[in-house]
């Protein structure tokens, strides 16, 4: 049964409010419409704080808080709205170590109702891969796909 | 519900049929810049029926073609198709498996199918109703694409949460 | 001529003054998610003049200012000071050493410096003239903005050359 | 003395040329002006063509080949109009061990005559610097900043 934009909308937010405080290890973050009168026509304001801080707009959060805060937006989505999988191109490439160990590990507990594709230079993340794959360019220009095993995996740490 | 294979024959840089299976849980995909991974990410975006080539890193049908190299001519035709595991009767269908297809040709026609039957595009999006694959808002995000959502005017942002009610 | 040091003072997360020494050469700054690299860029870009807020990522000049945090009061001023040496006469004016200076306050006002003393806007802009500082169009890359001359259109990237010309 | 645009246009041009091959390990590029005819009003086109493969438009190109052109850009202003400094936030951030080798490579022969101020996560561009400060973020909100030795970095590897 389908249910009304409010209704997702309430769930998503308390969900983000919690996957948003995990990723971030405390801090606080709220979403709110921008027209509480008019549902059908209101946008969606994000307000985030990481910890420490005090509340500023969005526009002065530095790259990774940005890409930790997308990533609670979408992990909170997934939590209500569970999808049968979800592609993630290098989502983790401006977190830090302690960051990424934290997004790897809620994207653990999530993919036992999604099932992730996550392409990444991270070690960390593909260390959390059931399956990997590595990918090459030969030299007529055609790509080629082999499943690799964590130990044949040679990226740097990071 | 899940992704069990993804087979790409002619798409981008695959012109060499490439299949990948899939595991419940993680898939990483590595490899060097420039190798194909972003391309595999495109072509499950295609393969689930994205019409705006800007989301696809191309202008027209000619660019999900395998162009050539200079050591190998290119290809006639690009091909892609994504295979579910149904048992749990997620999508509202009779079968325990469901496989979509889609193919390109150089006069710019594409073909849509359905477990190996041409259906139109339309029937491709119905059946991904509200599953969050129909628009793909929050299924694939792409390369730099991360914190689009935070990017975007409020407004915008709702399509998000109305893809996923 | 090269950049000789940074004093950052109530500018952004730098409510301490800070000094940084350059080296001729290259300059590494490292550290994690959020601890101040990318303000240190900002403030070199605002100190040489920078008008347009969005390539500050701010909106205003009281986002300059550090905004306080749970365990600490706001500044009520920022303030930020690139010294150059001149000894080579690159810049054609008397000095061997070259202070270029920015203040702002509360209030919303902002002063601009030269060797200490005020001056407007304009005589910093001219002081910097085809320098490569004056627009910083390829002097100061902002994070995520590497690719931004790919993704411009033909028209606006001539600016680039514009200023190195 | 200041050189007519077209005179600069057509050094950079040159220069982007050659600095694109290294970068690349190979391949080939070039900068062409929208309309020879009106130099004044002409927008500047970019053609890239990494190693191995087709010419194709600069919207196929990897996340990798792009920062990895826009490089060869930028350091080709930088050869023929040297500025007295640049600094660069995180733009080496997409870029694979190789490329990240061969952009090292060429900002230290650049950094002769310009001086480079470079905000990294990655290791091996750490490793080329002279200076390096440390920052971080203090629980009264305020950054600190560190002069670092190279052997006091706890960078993982990329
Ligand atoms: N139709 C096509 N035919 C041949 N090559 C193509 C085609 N479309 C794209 N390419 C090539 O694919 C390459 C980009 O691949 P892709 O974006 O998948 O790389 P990637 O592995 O994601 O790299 P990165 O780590 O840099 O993001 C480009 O070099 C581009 O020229
Ligand atoms: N005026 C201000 N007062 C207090 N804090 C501020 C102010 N302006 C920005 N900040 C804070 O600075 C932080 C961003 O710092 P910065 O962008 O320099 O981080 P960074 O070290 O570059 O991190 P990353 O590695 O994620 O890019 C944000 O948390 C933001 O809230
Ligand atoms: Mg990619
Ligand atoms: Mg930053």
């Amino acid at each position: 049964m389908q249910a009304t934009f409010k209704q997702t909308f309430e769930a998503i937010a308390t969900a983000f409010q919690s996957t948003f405080k995990i990723l971030f290890g405390g801090g606080m973050a709220r979403l709110t419409l921008t027209n509480a009168d008019d549902i059908d026509e209101a946008g969606i304001d994000i307000h985030a704080q990481p910890p420490g801080k005090r509340p500023q707009g969005l526009a002065l959060l530095s790259g990774g808080e940005r890409s930790l805060t997308a990533g609670a937006l979408l992990f909170a989505i997934l939590r209500v709205k569970p999808t049968p999988f979800c592609v993630m191109d290098e989502v983790d490439a401006a977190l830090d170590e302690a960051n990424v160990a934290r997004f790897r590990s809620m994207l653990e507990t999530l993919s036992e109702q999604t099932q992730f594709i996550v392409i990444t230079h991270n070690r960390r993340t593909v260390e959390a891969a059931n399956t990997i794959y590595g990918i090459s360019m030969g030299a007529d220009g055609a790509s080629t796909a082999l499943s690799l095993r964590l130990d044949e995996v040679e990226m740097k740490q990071q | 519900m899940h992704l069990k294979h993804l087979v790409l024959n002619g798409y981008k840089t695959f012109a060499n049929k490439t299949s990948f299976a899939f595991s419940e849980g993680i898939t990483a995909v590595i490899g060097p810049n420039g190798s194909g991974k972003s391309n595999i990410a495109d072509s499950i975006r295609w393969a689930l029926g994205e019409q705006q080539f800007s989301l696809l890193r191309g202008k027209k049908t000619d660019d999900m073609i395998f162009a050539g190299s200079s050591r190998r001519a290119r290809a006639s035709m690009a091909e892609v198709l994504l295979t579910f595991d149904n048992s749990d009767g997620f999508f509202p269908v009779e079968f325990t498996e469901i496989a979509i297809g889609r193919r390109a040709y150089r006069d710019g026609s594409n073909e849509y199918l359905l477990n190996g039957n041409r259906v139109r595009l339309r029937d491709i999006t119905d059946l991904l109703g509200h599953t969050g694959l129909a628009e793909r808002t929050y299924t694939v995000i792409g390369q730099g694409l991360v914190d689009a959502a935070l990017t975007q005017r409020p407004e915008e942002r709702r399509a998000l949460f109305e893809e996923a009610a």
